[in-house]
């Protein structure tokens, strides 16, 4: 053991003592300084939602005009029928066994089930349909209504959330700024309480 | 106040601190959300699908309504062939309205690949709250049981019991000086303090309480 006198280690363990009264103290910031970054990211949060918003706008109104050219040329429909169907007849096959084919080696399941709906889906199809690309609005439309859901899942869960969150921090313990570092008094016990954690005029109270 | 002020009875932190925990605990359930179920598979889209697209979507595609098959068109000719059948010789106007519903097909499209990357962008704003509520709930752990702590009855919350100097076979670095402590009125530990910093140095100090706080915190968490 090295020679340290009583009092040596007594000095040493009070100002060890104030570093850690210290540490204390940057725990609580600690609190404080997440409490910050949950409200920025939360503020980020709404201000996305906003650049969302415009955006689902814009997408809206370009779907709506796809959708308006889709009904016009629809009505259009019949005008170079024959070339198409003639198309049409060599392009099915084609279409099925490629289809079947990838089934087959990616997806494993039942084929045989599918093979059917597919001939049914084909022999109902048009080859305008395929021509207007009313596959490519489709899956659009498809890739909207997801979109839509997943949004309103989010918007839900972030809205539970942040009730909760909103009134947690409106606690005295988020809101109460903490003097500085108060002067570590080991021997007063009512001082052995961090000011930071009970302020006195809670005791005072 | 979440706080429930006790000026004259014994703090109980458990009671003090709950409203906080419960609240945090509530905070996250409320934020967890599977981000694979099937309604956060990103939307398959062909004309967006660059090289290997996620065959899984494809194949539920196809099982669930055909649709996904005329993705391989591009791998028939003749349907290839259908989709360069000129009408503007019989139907000028069918054929402008052709152009007009591909135009708009592509600004939808490139509209539609924009907000999808604006919700993955919303996604991880959820995952990084999730993170920080769930760092909330690790620093209020540790405030609160330092709450705890510093109501014992010792009179110093870090207390310097011995200065040793390395023994000849111990592990420590040599030239280290052990300092045995108690903190908060724990079972003594010993912190070593490299040759650097000599007892002298005002660091000394603040080097032993520092090593016995994150010694005593990474128990805490064990």
């Amino acid at each position: 053991d090295q020679v340290v006198s009583s009092k040596e280690l007594q000095e040493m363990s009070n100002q060890g003592s104030k570093y850690i009264n210290k540490e204390i103290q940057n725990a609580v910031n600690g609190v404080k300084e997440i409490k910050s970054l949950i409200v920025k990211t939360n503020e980020e949060r709404k201000s996305l939602l906003h650049v969302l918003e415009q955006a689902k706008k814009q997408k809206e109104d370009a779907l709506n005009e796809t959708r308006d050219s889709e009904t016009r040329l629809k009505a259009l429909s019949g005008v170079c029928n024959e070339t198409m169907m003639a198309l049409w007849e060599e392009c099915k096959p084609c279409l099925k066994q490629t289809c079947m084919k990838f089934y087959a080696r990616v997806c494993r399941s039942g084929s045989g089930v599918v093979g059917h709906q597919l001939e049914e889906f084909l022999n109902q199809s048009s080859p305008f349909y395929f021509w207007m690309n009313g596959d490519r609005v489709d899956s659009l439309l498809e890739s909207d209504r997801q979109q839509s859901h997943m949004l309103d899942i989010m918007q839900d869960h972030f809205g539970q959330a942040s009730s909760i969150i909103d009134e947690l921090f409106r606690d005295k313990f988020f809101t109460r700024e903490y003097p500085g570092i108060s002067h570590y008094q080991p021997f007063d016990l009512l001082h052995r309480r961090p000011h930071i954690l009970f302020p006195k005029s809670r005791f005072a109270r | 106040s979440l706080l429930p002020y006790a000026p004259f009875e014994p703090l109980n932190f458990q009671d003090m601190f709950q409203p906080f925990f419960d609240m945090i605990r509530q905070a996250q359930q409320a934020m967890e959300i599977d981000l694979h179920s099937p309604a956060f598979r990103p939307p398959q889209m062909d004309f967006i699908a660059e090289g290997d697209e996620d065959n899984r979507a494809v194949c539920r595609e196809i099982r669930h309504n055909s649709t996904g098959c005329l993705k391989m068109k591009d791998q028939c000719e003749k349907c290839q062939e259908i989709l360069s059948v000129d009408c503007s010789a019989n139907s000028p106007s069918q054929e402008q309205l052709r152009q007009e519903l591909n135009d708009s097909l592509r600004i939808a499209e490139q509209l539609t690949k924009k907000y999808n990357d604006l919700l993955q962008s919303y996604q991880w704003k959820m995952l990084n709250t999730s993170s920080l509520l769930d760092r909330l709930n690790e620093q209020f752990n540790w405030v609160s049981r330092l709450a705890n702590l510093t109501q014992g009855e010792d009179q110093y919350y870090l207390q310097v019991m011995t200065v040793t100097s390395r023994a000849p076979d111990s592990e420590a670095p040599s030239g280290a000086t052990g300092v045995s402590v108690r903190l908060f009125g724990s079972d003594p530990m010993t912190v070593w303090v490299s040759e650097e910093v000599s007892r002298n140095n005002p660091k000394f100090i603040e080097t032993v309480a520092e090593k016995a706080l994150q010694e005593y915190r990474r128990k805490y968490r064990e």
